[in-house]
This record gives C-alpha cells, structure tokens and sequence, in this order.
C-alpha cells in the first residue's frame, strides 16, 4: 500500500515533458555521500553571469552554505552556478564548515573559469551536525560541469533528484509566460519533506 | 530542510528580482507547514539571467513588473505546494484558508497555527472531523477573534456543499457521514472566518502527521 502510494505520488506530481528557460546548464551526479549511488551533488549554471537573489532562513543556527552564501550575494556579485550537495546539510559544523563550503564555492567557479570573484551560491541539505565528505565531493565537481550538465527534460529532473533527502519524488515545474509581447520562461526546483515550517527572510 | 530555485531567462534587474521573490516567497514557502518544525538551512534562491531579450524589468516598470511578480507568486505557490504533498508520511493535503481577521499578518498567524497543530494534523490523519481542536488552535492564536461571529467550514474539493462545522461560534449539528465522505478526499480545505471588522486574509497549506513520519524521523541520522 506504502509502495503503491508513492508510486502514485510520482505519477501524479513528476512532469513527463517541460519547457524550460534560455542559456541554463543543469544536472547531478552521485558522489557516494548517499547511499546505493543515488544523485547527490546537483548544478543550475547560467551560461552568462546572472542577476541572483536569495531568502534564507531565520534560524539562528545558520548552516555554513547559507552564511557563506548570503556573504556573496550581499557583495552583489552576478552569479554563474548554483551547487546543492544532499546527504549532508553541513550544518553545526564550525570553522571547518565554512571553509567546506567555500572551498566547494570555490572549485566550481575554478571548473567554470570564474576565479575574478565569487560567483557561486551553495547549499546543502541532510543530516546537521557531520562534515562534508570533501574527498567524495570536489573530485566530482568538474565531471558534473564538464559531462552531466545539459538542457534537456532529463537533466532538470536529474538536477532535481540530486537535492532530494527523504523526498519521495523530485519536484519540477516549468512555464513560460507573456508579458507585453514578450515570452519568458520560468523553471522551478524544490526539495523538502521534513524539518518543513520556513520562515525565510 | 526546505530548498527551492526559481531560474528564469527574463530581464530582471537585480533589486526587482530580490523584491520579487520576498513578495512572492512570503505569500508560498513562507506559508507551508509539514512538522512545524524550521530547519538550519532553508533557502530559495532565483536567478535571471536575460537570455529571452526583452527590456528590463525594474520596480519602475509599473505593469510588467506586477505581471512578472505575481507569475513568480503563482509559480512559487505550486513549488512549496508540493513539498507539502510529499510530506514525511503525509496522506492528505490541506488548505487552510482564514478571512476576516483584523490584519494579513493575523490571519497568517491563526492559519499557521491551525497548520502545526499535532492533535489537528492527527485527526486529519484519522479523518475525524475534530472542529474543537481546530477552535483550539484558533483560541491560543494570541490574535484578535470574534468569538460570536467565527464560522468554520470543510470545504470538499469535489465542488459539493460546504460541510459547516461552526457559525456564529455556535457548533452545528454534523452529519458524521458526510464529514467522513469529505475527509476521504486526498485534498481538503478549511475555511475560518474570524468576524473580525478587519479584512486580512491568508492562506497556508499543510498535511496531515502519520505513523509514517515517526518511522521516518525516528532513525534518520543512522
């Protein structure tokens, strides 16, 4: 019963087709930081620098991809990448969290030739209060950007399982709209099943 | 943890964007509720990078800027919605809607409160229609209530007859059949109306709590 209910879910919710928006890479790989070789390390990269803005949570215990990324946005830097590592949400994890995350900052913006400034927000999702497994992760970061990125329906689905925790499906939505004869398109990625009542700001 | 993108080709400009997505972030992901519980690392970010062409979209640019901000809401909406619909162990999705409060900053905090209630959630789950647990979460809400005039109602999402629970604050004979026909429905609403002199209204979404969500939580670090 259990099995066929998230079969359902996944039926119901995981589009089949989209139409997504101009000049974005996306994509996962499984690092091994989740088990059974699921996706773990995901990537939206603009292939221009991008206008970014970002709402974090309110807790006061902030992981150290939240802190490290609102540093960089609030220095107004456009932005090429989004990396999202899951299994692990780096979170109470002190100094060394902080340079966990900016060294992932800084090997994605390395593997996309960005090095004049930052130009990468990060964010993690899983268990709080355990490190990155950095010898898993990084060595897998340029195979992502230089072979797993791509435009196609299965690269955004792919993007969005590598966020996924104890998610059931991999939530995506795309749509393109009108406004004064001009069409844009909009793409939307979420992951979130528990620890789930935000108050971002 | 809650995390979500919003990646548009659109030309926004980079204040537009950052005001968009509060406005729209504050009427969706800001009001969604699993376990009532907020993690360390809650994000969502948007980018736009331009590539559709277009000219700029600012906050001067009166129209457009509206359109494109309530697109964004909308859309934003249908992201955090699903997150609810795969809750840890979730069976049921909830609407909880709240009208006449004095303030929209009220009506959030009652349909917020309704939303992280344990004993509403478990009744959800047990498809009891538990109206005074409902009144309960309202009661200790700590926001203004006309206790004479509040009103709440099952809302079927089949398009059928409302099923009042309370009008006027006085509680209604309920056909117990007809209150479990509506609970089997994956979907519900719950309509309150606080009779407040106010117009402030909110809507939050939220799921029932199940045996799931313990087997689920109850070993994950392991």
């Amino acid at each position: 019963s259990s099995f066929s209910q998230l079969s359902n879910k996944y039926s119901k919710y995981v589009p089949t087709e989209g139409i997504y928006p101009k000049g974005y890479l996306v994509g996962s790989v499984s690092t091994g930081v989740k088990k059974n070789n699921q996706l773990d390390l995901s990537i939206i990269k603009s292939i221009n620098p991008a206008n970014a803005a970002a709402v974090f949570t309110t807790n006061k215990f902030k992981a150290a991809p939240v802190q490290v990324s609102k540093k960089i946005l609030d220095q107004g830097n456009k932005i090429n990448s989004i990396v999202i590592n899951s299994g692990c949400a780096n979170a109470v994890t002190g100094a060394n969290g902080l340079k966990d995350a900016q060294e992932i900052v800084k090997t994605v913006d390395q593997t996309i030739g960005s090095t004049d400034v930052a130009s990468t927000i990060c964010m993690s999702t899983g268990v709080i209060g355990q490190p990155l497994q950095m010898n898993k992760i990084l060595p897998q970061i340029p195979k992502l950007i230089n072979e797993n990125l791509g435009e196609s329906h299965e690269s955004w689905v792919s993007c969005a399982k590598g966020i996924m925790t104890t998610d059931t499906f991999p939530k995506l939505i795309s749509r393109s709209i009108n406004i004064n004869g001009n069409t844009y398109t909009i793409a939307g990625l979420s992951k979130g099943a528990g620890m789930i009542c935000p108050n971002m700001a | 943890t809650l995390l979500g993108f919003l990646v548009t080709d659109a030309p926004i400009s980079s204040g537009a964007l950052q005001s968009i997505l509060k406005y729209s972030v504050d009427r969706s992901f800001n009001c969604i509720s699993v376990d009532g519980d907020m993690s360390t690392n809650d994000t969502i970010a948007a980018l736009a990078n331009g590539e559709a062409g277009g000219p700029e979209i600012n906050e001067s640019s009166g129209e457009s800027y509206n359109k494109i901000r309530d697109e964004f809401t909308q859309f934003a909406q249908s992201l955090a919605q699903l997150v609810v619909r795969d809750g840890e162990g979730a069976t049921k999705f909830v609407t909880i809607k709240v009208q006449n409060a004095e303030s929209f900053k009220d009506a959030q905090k009652v349909a917020k409160t309704i939303s992280n209630s344990p004993l509403v959630k478990t009744a959800l789950y047990g498809k009891d229609a538990n109206w005074g647990r409902i009144l309960c979460a309202i009661g200790y809400s700590d926001v203004p209530v006309n206790t004479e005039k509040t009103n709440v109602s099952f809302i079927p999402t089949d398009g059928s007859a409302d099923l009042k629970l309370l009008v006027n604050g006085e509680p209604q004979q309920i056909d117990e059949t007809r209150a479990s026909e509506i609970l089997e429905f994956e979907d519900l609403e719950i309509h309150v109306d606080l009779g407040t002199n106010g117009d402030g209204e909110a809507s939050f979404w939220t799921c029932d709590l199940s045996h799931e969500y313990v087997t689920i939580n109850g070993d994950y670090r392991s």
